[in-house]
């Protein structure tokens, strides 16, 4: 049996819209630790990894391990159903192939239950090996999706650099050529608009802005956002979730050909 | 023009 109850059931649609854009179909892993997704784009050029631990929910019911696999854009429409303020129960039995999403408004005069056919994902995981990033950078996830749909409209790709000066993005294109440098900023009175910027060794990495712009659709899942680089490491782009974990990008740079 | 790097190049299947 897995059954968990989620009060803030918006914080299950803000994921699902902020990775569907990258990941089309994918397991859902339960354990007794939590909600655990790990997949990566069509192409292998990015990968996500959610984290929704057991302990942020109302209730968490998993008698055994498993995965539940699920089509992300028609979990979207059913997710569309739900109250922004609605509590969102899933369920499904041991050895189904339903899943049960159960809303109910605030207070309880509204309830509906939507079953989805489950399908049989083979899932890949990979290992993530800790890191220590020589650069890390905290900054409001508004700021970051501001940057990522300014250098959009110039060009294709982003230089990301972090010296000691600050964080540099940077990107060509046929009209020309744009920078924006942020630096550490530390509002004492409002920690969520601060940037934090820990450099170890300066980094520069090359990026593809599309990847970029879709990972910013997680944007109102927090106030900031963290950005970890090094040299010879995908960049992973962290969002929080409220006191329950994490939604991670992690994204592979552009090598020199 | 740069080439773009794949995750499989830097995470192993597990």
């Amino acid at each position: 049996m897995f059954e968990v109850r989620l009060v803030q059931g918006s914080l299950l649609k803000k994921v699902v819209e902020a990775i569907r854009e990258l990941v089309t179909d994918a397991n859902i892993d339960c354990s007794s630790t939590g909600l655990s997704l790990q997949a990566m784009d069509s192409s292998h050029v990015a990968l996500i990894a959610l984290l929704l631990r057991s302990d942020g929910f109302e209730h968490f019911r998993c008698d055994r391990n498993v995965s539940i696999g699920m089509n992300l854009a028609n979990v979207s429409k059913i997710l569309r159903t739900a109250g922004n303020d609605d509590i969102i129960t899933l369920k499904a039995d041991d050895d189904g192939d339903l899943l049960t999403f159960m809303f109910e408004s605030p207070n309880q005069d509204r309830i509906s239950d939507i079953e989805m056919k489950l399908m049989d994902i083979k899932s890949e995981h990979l290992g993530i090996p800790d890191a220590e990033y020589e650069a890390v950078i905290k900054m409001p996830s508004q700021e970051f999706l501001r940057i990522c749909k300014d250098l959009s409209n110039i060009g294709d790709t982003v230089v990301i650099s972090v010296t000691k000066e600050g964080v540099k993005f940077s990107t060509r294109g046929d009209i020309g050529n744009a920078n924006i440098v942020c630096r550490q900023n530390t509002t004492l009175d409002k920690p969520d608009d601060s940037t934090i910027i820990q450099m170890k060794e300066p980094v520069s990495l090359t990026f593809a802005l599309r990847y970029m712009n879709s990972f910013t659709k997680a944007t109102s899942l927090s106030s900031s956002v963290t950005i970890s680089m090094s040299s010879d490491l995908p960049i992973v782009v962290e969002y929080k979730i409220a006191d329950m974990g994490y939604l991670r990008f992690y994204l592979a740079p552009k090598i020199e050909d | 023009d740069n080439k773009q790097g794949n995750i499989l190049s830097f995470f192993k299947k597990v």
